[in-house]
């Protein structure tokens, strides 16, 4: 899941 | 970016800046938990190793960076440049109950069993339980000055904030993130009792007692 999408939250 | 996310943010920085100022300006961090501020440097540093690896926006790397040198900033003047001032006696919260469990707990739920996810999922876990020695503290000693009740009930407003953030980007891009979800609903209701406390007692006093 990481590779797809990154945290885009902090 | 929701209006509730932006507003979790500049409450949580809202929090982080209280706090600094409060130790600057007192130049005391009396009734301050240095132990809970270790875990916060610790949340933000397994968080935010993203920031050598993704670039998400100016908005996100400018706000990880803030975040990361207020923690370590705060965790410096309680340690170092005001330790006589420290109130380590009331500091008793044994850490390694939190940490050890929540270290566990992200090597077996996780996203994915990579070195980075692990420890953004780590970051998750720990935030969520990081203001316990915090509180600890507080009903320990029987009181919190005002300010430091500021800081709490921004610093609990922020998740709360993201919990609206979250149903929110469910129901408008399909976005569900059980970890962060599940974390921030505990973290939340850890503050239900400071909360309820703040609204109904903080009021007009200089002091809040939180019964132990």
């Amino acid at each position: 899941k990481a590779d797809e999408t990154p945290h885009d939250e902090l | 970016m929701n209006i509730f996310r932006l507003t979790g943010d500049l409450s949580h920085l809202a929090a982080i800046i209280i706090l600094l100022l409060k130790i600057w300006k007192t130049r005391s961090c009396a009734g301050i938990s240095g132990k809970s501020q270790i875990l916060f440097a610790l949340v933000f540093t397994s968080r935010y190793l993203d920031l050598l690896t993704s670039f998400i926006s100016l908005y996100n790397t400018t706000m990880k960076v803030i975040y990361i040198g207020c923690a370590y900033a705060t965790v410096y003047l309680i340690y170092a440049k005001f330790k006589a001032t420290y109130d380590g006696n009331h500091d008793t919260f044994r850490v390694e109950f939190l940490v050890v469990p929540v270290g566990g707990l992200a090597f077996l739920v996780n996203h994915d069993f990579s070195p980075l996810e692990i420890l953004w999922t780590f970051s998750i876990y720990l935030e969520s339980v990081a203001i316990l020695p915090q509180l600890f503290m507080i009903s320990k000693t029987g009181e919190a000055e005002t300010i430091t009740t500021h800081y709490l009930f921004f610093l609990g407003l922020y998740r709360a904030l993201y919990l609206i953030n979250w149903i929110w980007r469910f129901y408008f891009e399909g976005f569900f993130d059980m970890i962060a979800i599940v974390a921030g609903v505990v973290q939340t209701i850890l503050y239900c009792d400071f909360f309820y406390l703040y609204v109904t007692k903080g009021e007009g006093r200089s002091q809040l007692s939180i019964p132990t």
